[in-house]
Parts: structure tokens; sequence; C-alpha cells
């Protein structure tokens, strides 16, 4: 059986409300090491990758290696009945047809079940090649959001370019055109207002800010977004979450036709 | 005009 326990039950339900509007079904994959999901958004274009680590999870028990198909829709009302200080049990027997959703209060006052059937889902599982990338920037999740917010007002797309001490972010579209350019900045009193630039090779590339914008559902869930750039490659758009795993999402660059 | 990519183009299937 799959049986596992986390106290921060907002956590569960950060991450669902940061994919429901990207995926429409899933395999949550269990085995002994953690809690896994892959899948890729109904055209093709990006990809998230969920890993939450099973010593995240206050009690992890995971006999048999396990897929639970699910629709995240339908995940996302169950989660919704979960206050944000619940913690939350999800258990499934082997070969089960449901998971059951054990919502508990901070007090143990309320306890509430739930129960999701199970969906058979036929997802494509594609391998993720470990990649060296050009440039790395870690800046304020918030300030990730805003900025490819307000460039959304302009245009479609995004070019994001780094250099050594800088990443500026540039639109165009009818109305006009848009650059927001954010300086490394390592030396701030908060540390979660830094953004730090690690850089082998300039790079500039062009995103749909359709979405990045997407993506940006998850800034409840860490105080920075990484992004991870290569030449024609993918864009990774990373939230970590101390402790427990993390939150990935892959967008494959627009090309000049 | 510029193209969009598929994601599976970049990432084979495992």
């Amino acid at each position: 059986m799959f049986e596992a326990r986390i106290a921060q039950g907002g956590l569960l339900k950060k991450v669902v409300e940061a994919i429901k509007d990207l995926i429409e079904d899933a395999n949550f994959d269990c085995n002994n090491s953690g809690f896994s999901l892959q899948a890729m958004d109904s055209s093709h274009v990006s990809l998230v990758a969920l890993s939450l680590r099973a010593d995240g999870f206050e009690h992890y028990r995971c006999d048999r290696n396990v897929s639970m198909g699910m629709k995240l829709a339908n995940l996302s009302k169950i989660l919704k009945c979960a206050g944000n200080e619940d913690a939350i049990t999800m258990k499934s027997e082997d070969n089960g047809d449901t998971i059951t959703f054990m919502f508990e209060t901070p007090n143990q006052e309320r306890l509430s079940e739930f129960d999701l059937k199970l969906m058979d889902i036929d997802s494509e599982h594609l391998g993720i090649p470990e990649a060296e990338y050009d440039a790395t920037v870690k800046l304020p999740a918030g300030e990730f959001q805003r900025i490819v917010k307000d460039l959304s007002s302009i245009g479609d797309t995004v070019e994001i370019s780094v250099t050594k001490d800088a990443v500026k972010f540039g639109t165009t579209g009818d109305i006009g055109s848009a650059n927001i350019m954010c300086r490394q900045n390592k030396s701030v009193d908060k540390p979660e207002e830094s953004t730090e630039i690690d850089i082998n090779e300039p790079v500039a590339l062009t995103f749909a800010l359709r979405y990045l914008n997407s993506f940006a559902k998850a800034t409840p869930l860490s105080t920075h977004v990484v992004l991870k750039l290569s030449k024609d490659l993918p864009i990774v758009v990373e939230y970590h979450v101390p402790d427990v795993g993390r939150l990935g999402f892959y967008l494959a660059p627009k090309v000049e036709e | 005009s510029r193209g969009q990519r598929s994601i599976t183009m970049f990432f084979p299937g495992g």
C-alpha cells in the first residue's frame, strides 16, 4: 500500500494549484524514494516535473511502485476542502481504484476524509537529459511573476537575455515594446530579495509568455525561482521547496521561421 | 513570424 502524511498540507494545495491549469490529467508515481509526476500540457509545448522526496513527509510508506492517474481539476476540488494549516494524509491500496485524502486540523478536532477515483491515463514519459546550462539565474519568485505578467500586457513572447551581471526581459507588441532588466544583486540585507547570475556563455532565447505566466502560479511555493537557459534548448523554470522537493517546468523555445 | 517548437523535439521518449 501507499501512505504518506505531510504536516504542511498547504504545500500540496499550492503544488496542485500551480499545475492544474497547465495539465489536465497526470499519473502520480510513487516509489520508495518519493512522490513524482511528469506531464506535458495538451499542446506538448511544455513539461511539468514534480518530485517530493519521501523524507519530506512525516510518514511515508510505499510497498510497491504505484502509478495513480488523476484529473488535476478533480484533485484540486478535493484539496480545496483542506485548510491551509491542515495535515494531509494520502492513502491507497495496491491495485486500488481510489486514493483517500485525510485532512486533520492542527488541533485535531476535525478529521475529514475524501476519496478520489483513480483513472487510467496513457502518458508519454520523456527523458530529461542532464545538461550544463549556459546561464542560471536565481531571482525572487514574486519578481519573476510580476515581470511576465507586466510584459504580457504588451506582447505574446519574451526574449530573455542573460549577460554576466544582468538578465533582461524584452517584448514587442502592437501598442509598443517593453524591457525589464534585473541586475545581479547578491549582497542584500534580505536574502529573499537577492538576484544571482551564474553564466558560462551569454544567451538569448524567446519564449511564449502565456506558458511562463502559467508557471508563475507556483510562486507561493518558494522565495526564489531558478531559470536555466542554453542556446536552442528548453528553458527550465524551477521552484525549490526546501527539504521537500522541487517543481520544474520546461518550455520549448520559439524559433525564427 | 516565430514558430513554437514542441517539447518532445528536445526530450526523447523514455
